[in-house]
């Protein structure tokens, strides 16, 4: 099967900004960079957010109410995504 | 000017500007 995605294999297509009950939310769609062979993804990606480009200190933790993450395999007109919320 | 980092895979950091 497809091999694990890795270095330059994905690239930020869109990213959807929500917002309901004092929560926000961004929906990162990840694509397959072009060229590249489908891959796999698997779980929920590590989460650091920044301030001036440097660790912010701020905890992020996995939310399984918005749903649990199975391996996916990328394909060019399959993306992956990723909501991430803030309160 | 904050952002997150998400590493979707080990070797494969992707930044997202324009949060906070």
């Amino acid at each position: 099967g497809p091999a694990p995605c890795g270095h330059g294999d994905l690239v930020v297509a869109l990213v959807e900004p929500d917002e309901a009950r004092g929560t926000a939310y961004r929906t990162v769609t990840l694509r397959l960079t072009r060229g590249t062979e489908p891959c796999t993804v698997r779980g929920y990606p590590e989460t650091i957010v920044l301030a001036k480009g440097r660790p912010a200190g701020v905890a992020t933790v996995p939310d399984q109410t918005l749903g649990r993450p199975e391996q996916l395999t990328v394909l060019p007109d399959r993306s992956a995504k990723v909501t991430l919320a803030w309160s | 000017n904050d952002a997150v980092r998400l590493w979707v895979a080990p070797d494969l950091p992707l930044e997202l500007p324009g949060f906070g």
